[in-house]
């Protein structure tokens, strides 16, 4: 695609756009704009992997961002029963053992790595204090904690699936859970 | 690997570890204690918790400077702490993959620190905010780590998005300081990493975004996570430092600090790497799916 060619930035160097020294309007403003190229960085980060995973005339479906994960949003993971995850990794070593913590509201899912080999997970429920922070913009209910690889730059896929039943329940990781009081 | 505390007579410390790193917390404050790196066997007595600075309102006789946007200027040296009654942990977690413990300073200062299978650091997601405002008090919020190391009054900042430099208290290389603002003075820019150190330990901490930083005492580590205030600091912005929000009562501040504890002699490969990992982060899409694992391949 043309567009992934196309020059986007997201970067606000001047001091007034990180640092609170700003009047508040300015600070929506260098908001705005932030967010206006990191839209325009995701589109052409979507078509990227599109042309890399195009195969014959199947097209994969547009990626979608999450730009709450650190407070527990993210519509696609929440709302569907499968999803995939595509993880990028732009440096030039492979990165092994990277976390990622997605917003679910299911009890139980199962992982596959691109090899299609089960990955273990770890389920966490979200914390009061995430759900205060976040308001009404989300509603996951637990966290999803597995581990990812990915080669130097290059990307994974992973696909999770809700799990029903029991069968499924042997990649959910025990844990104990302690409330103190 | 979990003591849970049963009574008030029986409390015993909480301790989560992965195979690099245990973090052990104590038993009435529920606040970190120590640290111990389980493959060198580097032992660190480390209190972490969180403070705040006073701001000024401008009560100098040879100015009225105000802390502000441009100006950080606290009214006196000693941060006050951010505390609640008993222990501070609320909940602890393990797992396979990941442990955390759940802290609770007040009804807005959290804290998770977490430890995931095979990272040799730990990860400290704080949430501060939104900060107080009825009592008119500006605060300049600090999470402090106060350790049993002789620093020799120096500590390292990576200051400016250039190399690491050394930073001495009340001193600076080419002039002979006169100083007189004790903390601010002592502050330096932190763009990715502050760390201290002495013969056989580093206490290494990087951040997820610039924040400012100093050692004010030795074996000590702050790094100031938020700030609120109430006057204008007359450098021109003509505003207060007083975000309201999008929910009006003000901002809540969510990151993380990634806390390593190795020898100098490895600590310079090891934050490097570790940054690396950090500020290249893998990107993350999704996408709804219909195929199985086979059609997908």
């Amino acid at each position: 695609s043309s567009q992934t060619f196309r020059e986007a930035m997201a970067v606000a160097q001047h001091h007034d756009a990180v640092s609170g020294t700003e009047k508040q309007h300015v600070a929506n403003d260098y908001a705005m704009r932030l967010h206006a190229g990191a839209v325009e960085c995701q589109e052409v980060v979507s078509h990227a992997l599109a042309s890399k995973m195009k195969k014959g005339s199947v097209d994969p479906p547009a990626a979608q961002f999450c730009s709450y994960l650190n407070i527990s949003i993210c519509a696609t993971t929440e709302e569907n029963d499968r999803f995939s995850v595509t993880v990028y990794n732009p440096l030039a070593r492979q990165v092994t053992g990277h976390y990622l913590r997605l917003p679910v509201n299911g009890q139980s899912y199962t992982v596959s790595a691109p090899n299609g080999k089960p990955v273990q997970t770890q389920m966490l429920k979200v914390t009061a204090q995430t759900a205060k922070v976040r308001g009404p913009r989300g509603n996951a209910t637990s966290e999803l904690v597995f581990p990812v690889t990915v080669e130097a730059l290059g990307f994974s896929t992973y696909l999770i699936t809700k799990a029903t039943g029991r069968a499924s329940r042997s990649l959910f990781m025990p844990q104990v859970e302690t409330n103190v009081v | 690997s979990m003591m849970i505390p049963q009574s008030p007579m029986m409390r015993e410390d909480t301790e989560i570890h992965n195979e690099h790193l245990s973090l052990i917390f104590d038993s009435t404050t529920g606040l970190l204690k120590t640290i111990t790196n389980l493959k060198t066997k580097l032992i660190l007595n480390v209190q972490q918790a969180f403070h705040w600075y006073n701001s000024s309102t401008g009560n100098n006789d040879d100015s009225t400077q105000k802390s502000g946007a441009y100006i950080f200027r606290p009214n006196d040296t000693e941060p006050l702490p951010i505390t609640t009654k008993g222990s501070v942990i609320t909940k602890v977690v393990t797992g396979e993959l990941v442990q955390e413990v759940h802290q609770v300073f007040s009804d807005w200062v959290t804290q998770v620190i977490r430890l995931y299978a095979g990272q040799r650091y730990a990860e400290l997601e704080w949430t501060v905010g939104p900060i107080p405002f009825k009592d008119g008090l500006g605060k300049e919020i600090i999470t402090r780590f106060d350790s049993d190391m002789q620093t020799d009054n120096k500590f390292y900042t990576d200051s400016n998005g250039r190399e690491i430099l050394e930073r001495q208290l009340n001193h600076r290389l080419t002039w002979k300081l006169n100083q007189t603002e004790p903390v601010a003075g002592n502050y330096y820019p932190v763009n990715s990493r502050i760390f201290i150190k002495d013969k056989s330990r580093q206490l290494t901490v990087l951040t997820d975004r610039s924040q400012g930083g100093s050692s004010l005492k030795n074996g000590s580590l702050e790094l100031m996570v938020h700030r609120r205030m109430f006057y204008d600091d007359n450098f021109g912005v003509g505003e207060a430092l007083n975000e309201s929000g999008v929910f009006g009562d003000g901002l809540v501040a969510r990151g993380k600090h990634y806390l390593m504890l190795e020898s100098p002699a490895d600590s310079s490969q090891l934050h490097r790497n570790l940054g690396e990992q950090l500020y290249m982060a893998p990107a993350v899409s999704f996408t709804p799916n219909t195929f199985s694992t086979q059609d997908w391949s």
